[in-house]
């Protein structure tokens, strides 16, 4: 879950999408990787008092994955952060294949899981490489206004580089529209300009080759943004409010066209 | 304008607030202090063709701030940034009085301005160190959620510390809440834990003693995200929308309090 502008929704998707993609009955691991730990927050886990988080993970080769992983309900499994893991960054800022060590620890588990959604910070920075290095898909959560499309250039630039030259596999499986507002004639440009750009990038073996918006787009819902504070997923919270239903059918769709293949 | 937490509403409370005090006939300057350029982009004014911008100013001590100022209308004026800022971190960073940089440079001009508005990155860094050495006062805007309280802590944290060591007349003037849903219960909740928590700093002799909630809140408005698409503030898109009338509201009680002493 990428993108580099603050609060797009990157935590909130993760959060729900995973949720909802347990609630249908797969097996699913979501992974903190933002020091700001809010996904941890939302599935009311503390790094602080856990034990392993995800930085120790990456910054100890002796640290137990078995340790890291905190089940959340039947199937859904958490790696926590914490505040520590802002110092991540600097502490591996010399280590020879530094972009990679995600990967690598995620590998003895993979099998176990049918699906893992990573959480990524505000930045493109050695958190959000290690994500890219790690990934077969890239979502971009992003919201439809003008500001918010300024970004998106730089955000593929990155995810460009990583694919040419540490994960030739790496696609862009698509955007999420958040905090949606359906009857905005603004919205409507803005999503249009991203349904041309992603037209026109058909065929052309960029890792955005056929990446679409992905439906539906997710509304406003003020239920979204209390859920957190409660340390619940939208779907214990309140599993029939619009902001579950659009999270509960991004959800379905999503899994129907990864397992078509 | 400061909140390190992406995408809260910086740059379009320091374009409208700007705007809105000038329409009170004060003088105005607004700096854009982000590489992203949001602002000079939501006033229409591109950082890459005017020729000297805020990172000259910064990186090269014979710049002419003269050259960097660029007029929006009568007696409103801004600095504009460009992608190149996003280097100067990296260039000062062993610079000896990097952090009071800013506050040199703006020092000939100062008598020129009624208010001078800095729009800040989402970040905690060199240029937002810059921000809080040269002002006088901090603004926080940010959402009424609960995810937005949790980094609010170590934003405190920074202003304590440029206070105690840099610039001892930095003080919170206050916060302003932006995309706010005013019937949300839990916004409610959220607002009532910034009015407990500043209400007990009464007296302290932090920086935030004596900082409110400032009034009005700026409601969502879908306008306010439309006017940088046509690089006007909200006073020249639509004076007369929702946005606009909170935003004129929150600056002529910003003026009256400031003015007051
Ligand atoms: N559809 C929605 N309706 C209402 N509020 C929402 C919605 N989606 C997210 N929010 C709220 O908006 C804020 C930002 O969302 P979120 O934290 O998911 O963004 P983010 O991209 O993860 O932010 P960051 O860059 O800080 O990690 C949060 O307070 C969240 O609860
Ligand atoms: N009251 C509002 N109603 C509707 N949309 C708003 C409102 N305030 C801001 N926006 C929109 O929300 C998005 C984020 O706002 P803005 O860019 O001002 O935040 P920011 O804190 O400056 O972000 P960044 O951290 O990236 O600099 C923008 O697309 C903006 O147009
Ligand atoms: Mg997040
Ligand atoms: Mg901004």
């Amino acid at each position: 879950m990428l993108n580099q502008k603050g609060g797009v929704g990157k935590t909130t998707t993760s959060c729900n999408l995973a949720a909802a993609i347990n609630e249908e009955g797969r097996r699913v691991l979501a992974i903190d990787l933002d020091p700001q730990a809010h996904l941890s927050l939302h599935v009311g886990v503390d790094g602080e008092t856990v034990g392993t988080t995800i930085y120790d993970l990456l910054v100890d080769p002796e640290a137990d994955i078995e340790d890291a992983m905190v089940q959340v309900r039947e199937n859904l499994w958490i790696i926590p952060a914490s505040v520590d893991l802002a110092a991540a960054e600097s502490e591996l800022a010399n280590l020879p294949g530094r972009n990679d060590l995600l990967r690598r620890r995620l590998e003895p588990i993979l099998d176990r899981f049918d699906y893992i959604i990573l959480d990524c910070p505000p930045s493109l920075g050695l958190l959000t490489l290690n994500a890219l290095a790690a990934v077969d898909e890239v979502i971009i959560p992003m919201q439809a206004h003008f500001l918010a499309l300024q970004g998106v250039g730089k955000l593929l630039e990155t995810v460009r580089l990583v694919s040419a030259q540490v994960n030739p596999s790496l696609k862009v499986g698509g955007i999420v529209l958040c905090m949606h507002e359906t009857q905005s004639m603004h919205g409507r440009e803005v999503v249009g300009e991203i349904d041309s750009f992603l037209a026109e990038a058909k065929g052309s073996g960029l890792p955005w080759d056929g990446a679409t918006v992905l439906r539906p787009a997710i509304r406003r819902n003020i239920k979204l943004a209390e859920a957190p504070s409660f340390g619940q997923s939208i779907f214990d919270y309140a599993p029939w409010c619009p902001g579950a239903i659009d999270y509960r059918k991004l959800a379905q769709r999503f899994i129907a066209s990864w397992e078509r293949g």
